[in-house]
C-alpha cells in the first residue's frame, strides 16, 4: 500500500511546511497586484497530478504556453539533520489564447513520481501498472482527507488531476 | 505497508540523486585532506537511523560533542516542476575523548521521520507504535537491498541504526 505512506510523507515532509502562509508569500511576491494585460494571480499552490504519475522536470517541458517566471521567497528549515534545507516554490507564467498572461505558483505532485519509477522497475519494486493507477487514486483521496483536516493548509492548494499528455491547457 | 513506499521514495527521490559522486564532492570540500589534530574524513554519507524514527532537526541537538561545520557543494536539479530544487549535504565536526576532531557528512534518515509523525497521529494515520518498529526494520532491509543493486550508490553510505537516545557517541 504505497500510496498511504507517500501521502503522509508528502504532508508531514512538505505541505505542512509550505502551505501555511503561502498566500502571504504570494502577495509579497513581485507578480502580485494588478498588472496590465495580466489576469489575477491566485493565492493557491497548483499541484498537477498526472494519473500516469509521470512528472516532467518542469511545467514548460510539455507546453510552449508556459514559461518559468521565478520563485517565491525560499523557506529554510533545519530538518532531520540537514542544516538549512530549502523549500522553493516555482512561479510560472501562462499565456492564453487571447494573449493574456497569468502568473501562478505550481509544480507536479512530486511524491507520486516515485510510483512511476517503481512501475518502471516493477520486477524489483513489485508495483505493476494496474496497481499504480489504483495507488494514484488512493494517494489523491488520502492527501485530500489529510489536508482538509488541517486548518493551516485548507484552501491553500488545488490539485489538478489529468489523464494522458494534456497538462495545463485544459485548466 | 508504509516502509516499502518510503524506501523506494527515499531512493528514487534522494539517494539516487545524491550518492553518485558524493565521494568526489567530499574530496573537493574544504575539510578533506590532512589537517593537524584531525582524523581522516570518510567519503561516505552517514545516515543516522533511530529505531524510534524520531529525527531531531540537527545532529547537534542531542550532543555537545557535535557541531555544524558547513555544507558540501549544493546539488541543483529541475524536478517534478520545481525549477532549481536544491539538495544540501551537511558537514559536521565531532570532537572525541582525546580532543581529536573528525569531520563527516551526515544526517538522519529523513524518510523515516514520517513514520514517527504518523505514530503521533495514529488515530488518523492508522500506524500504531508496534507497527512503526516493524516498519522501521522493513525500511532498513528494503533500502539496503535497493542500494546494493545500484553500482553508483554502493559503498557510498553507512546506516547507523541505534535504539534509545544515544546518537553518535556509540560510533
Ligand atoms: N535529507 C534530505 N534532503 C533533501 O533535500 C531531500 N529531498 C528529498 N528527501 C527525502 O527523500 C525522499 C523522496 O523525496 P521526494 O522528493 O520524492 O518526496 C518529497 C516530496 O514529494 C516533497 N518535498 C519535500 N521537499 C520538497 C521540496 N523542496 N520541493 C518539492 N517537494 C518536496 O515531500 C516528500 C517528502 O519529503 P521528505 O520527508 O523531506 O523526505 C524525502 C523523501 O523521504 C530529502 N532528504
Amino acid at each position: 500500500n504505497v500510496a498511504h505512506g507517500l501521502a503522509w510523507s508528502y504532508y508531514f515532509g512538505y505541505l505542512k511546511v509550505l502551505l501555511p502562509g503561502i498566500d502571504n508569500r504570494i502577495e509579497r511576491s513581485e507578480w502580485w497586484g494588478s498588472r496590465q494585460d495580466s489576469r489575477m494571480m491566485s493565492r493557491k499552490l497548483y499541484l498537477l497530478f498526472p494519473v500516469s504519475c509521470m512528472c516532467k522536470d518542469t511545467l514548460c517541458d510539455d507546453d510552449d504556453s508556459i514559461t518559468h517566471a521565478g520563485h517565491l521567497e525560499t523557506i529554510v528549515r533545519n530538518r532531520a539533520g540537514t542544516v538549512g534545507r530549502s523549500y522553493q516554490s516555482t512561479v510560472y507564467k501562462i499565456t492564453d489564447h487571447d494573449m493574456k498572461e497569468w502568473f501562478f505558483v505550481g509544480e507536479y505532485v512530486t511524491a507520486i513520481h516515485t510510483m512511476y519509477e517503481m512501475e518502471m522497475n516493477s520486477h524489483f519494486s513489485g508495483l505493476q501498472t494496474d496497481d499504480k493507477y489504483l495507488q494514484a487514486t488512493r494517494f489523491l483521496i488520502t492527501i485530500r482527507n489529510i489536508l482538509e483536516k488541517d486548518p493551516h493548509c485548507r484552501g491553500r492548494y488545488k490539485f489538478l488531476p489529468y489523464t494522458g499528455e494534456t497538462s495545463f491547457n485544459k485548466y
